[in-house]
């Protein structure tokens, strides 16, 4: 999902 | 997790720390923007609202605590602190911030991945981080003679978002990571705000001399 893929990161 | 996303970060806890180190050593905050770091609270705050509720790695917990830290520190030692306070360019940083904090918001209810609360404040804080440097970009042009630390400090900060587009390059390619539009839109106005910061810092560093942006 667009979640777990763009805010895994700072 | 990639070479150019650890590098990303590693370049911004740098910046960070440099900053935190000139302040506390030199107690002068001279040549650096009030409202560029009090945006960056902002854009920590708007950013990490997840760090209670979804945990990704020991890793990715501790940085957002340590650049909220950091950031809030920062801005409280250029705001209350005795002696620091008293060296900030409280008449050359006068740069309204306040007045990208609305436009970025509203573009981020329009232009967004999902409309809930944690993707729009989350779309907030990379627009906002976006802008953010532009008072301290301001604030150096008017500073005749800038000191290297804060140099360092914002080729740094400028390095850590064009080390994060190489990071969405590797991703999309390597790891068939779907397209992240706002993200790499963000970033490349961000990093474009410091192109001719580059330019002039990595001139002075060759020709070793001063650094120097035209008024």
């Amino acid at each position: 999902s667009s979640d777990s893929e763009s805010h895994d990161e700072l | 997790m990639n070479i150019f996303r650890l590098a990303g970060d590693m370049s911004h806890l740098l910046s960070v720390i440099l900053l935190l180190l000139k302040i506390r050593t030199t107690k002068s905050c001279a040549g650096i923007s009030l409202k560029t770091q009090e945006l960056y609270v902002v854009v920590f705050l708007a950013r990490y609202l997840n760090l209670f509720t979804r945990y990704y790695s020991f890793y990715n917990t501790v940085m957002k605590l340590v650049f909220i830290a950091t950031s809030v520190c920062i801005v409280w030692y250029m705001r209350f602190h005795k002696v620091v306070k008293q060296t900030y360019n409280k008449d050359l940083d006068t740069f309204r911030h306040y007045v990208v904090i609305p436009p970025c918001f509203l573009l981020a209810l329009l232009v967004h991945h999902e409309f809930t609360v944690m993707e729009v404040l989350w779309t907030f804080s990379l627009y906002l981080e976006a802008v953010a440097i532009l008072p301290q970009l301001i604030l150096l042009q008017r500073t005749r003679n800038i000191d290297n630390l804060t140099g360092n400090y914002i080729f740094l900060l400028g390095a850590y978002r064009a080390l994060y587009l190489l990071n969405w390059i590797y991703r999309f390619f390597m790891e068939k990571a779907q397209a992240r539009w706002i993200s790499w839109i963000s970033g490349l106005v961000q990093t474009a705000l410091y192109a001719d910061f580059f330019y002039y810092y990595i001139k002075s560093w060759k020709n070793n001399e001063k650094l120097k942006l035209p008024a």
